[in-house]
């Protein structure tokens, strides 16, 4: 464990915590996109197969049951919570994420480390995760209006993955044979996709402007 | 380890 990696996986905790606290709190999903969050879920569930079977560390298993509660209780707020699912806005959010899916899994059945049941569903998991954010990205700049929380949540999650890419050139360099290109190309397309965010979520903070994006 | 990569990530 570095510096980098705790700090990445305490930026994805807050992340998903803000998210929580704001459904949980306030009642609403407004801003939030659902299928974002069934993105995650469907990451989640498919790299952490091995959390019963390879013990690796106390962190890293309570850290995987809170990655996965977390991701499959906010779909469950948003799909079945009678008040929350009220403020969610199936209008705005129609990225059609099956769309992400299958080109993920075909991905992974070509790309993987080992034609292995649990690597394909590893890759696949990488895959997706680079493009979970799309429809939460394509929901921001439809609905004027960017809550802070939201913003702030997009802005973690970013941010969480530019710290993993710290992470893996410092392991690069103190660790002999780490060598895990897909991991990293797949992380460093995901960060990319966050860029233009975050110079909007910069300069609206410089600026002290709310966050708005292009349309 | 060579050959077959553990993941040890989140």
């Amino acid at each position: 464990m570095n510096i980098f990696r705790l700090a990445g996986d305490m930026t994805h905790l807050a992340s998903v915590l803000v998210l929580l606290l704001k459904i949980h709190t306030i009642k609403s999903c407004a801003g939030v996109s659902l299928k974002t969050q069934e993105l995650y879920a469907l990451v989640f569930a498919t790299r952490y197969l091995d959390i019963f079977t390879d013990f690796i560390s106390l962190y890293n298993t309570v850290m995987k049951l809170i990655f996965l509660g977390s991701s499959f209780s906010i779909v469950w707020y948003i799909r079945r919570h009678k008040i929350v699912r009220r403020s969610y806005d199936k209008d705005q959010d129609t990225f059609r994420h099956y769309f992400l899916v299958l080109p993920c899994l075909l991905l992974a059945l070509v790309i993987h480390e080992k034609f292995t049941f649990r690597e394909v569903m590893w890759a696949f998991s990488l895959y997706l995760e680079a493009v979970a954010i799309l429809p939460q990205l394509v929901l921001l700049q439809r609905t004027r209006n960017i809550d802070n929380l939201t913003g702030q949540y997009v802005f973690l999650l970013g941010a969480y993955r530019a710290l993993y890419i710290l992470n893996w050139i410092y392991r690069y360099f103190t660790e002999p044979h780490f060598v895990h290109w897909i991991t990293w190309i797949a992380g460093l397309v995901q960060t990319l996709l966050y860029a233009d965010f975050f110079y909007y979520y910069f300069e609206s903070w410089k600026n002290n402007v709310k966050l708005q994006l292009p349309a | 380890k060579h050959g077959f990569q553990y993941h040890d990530e989140l």
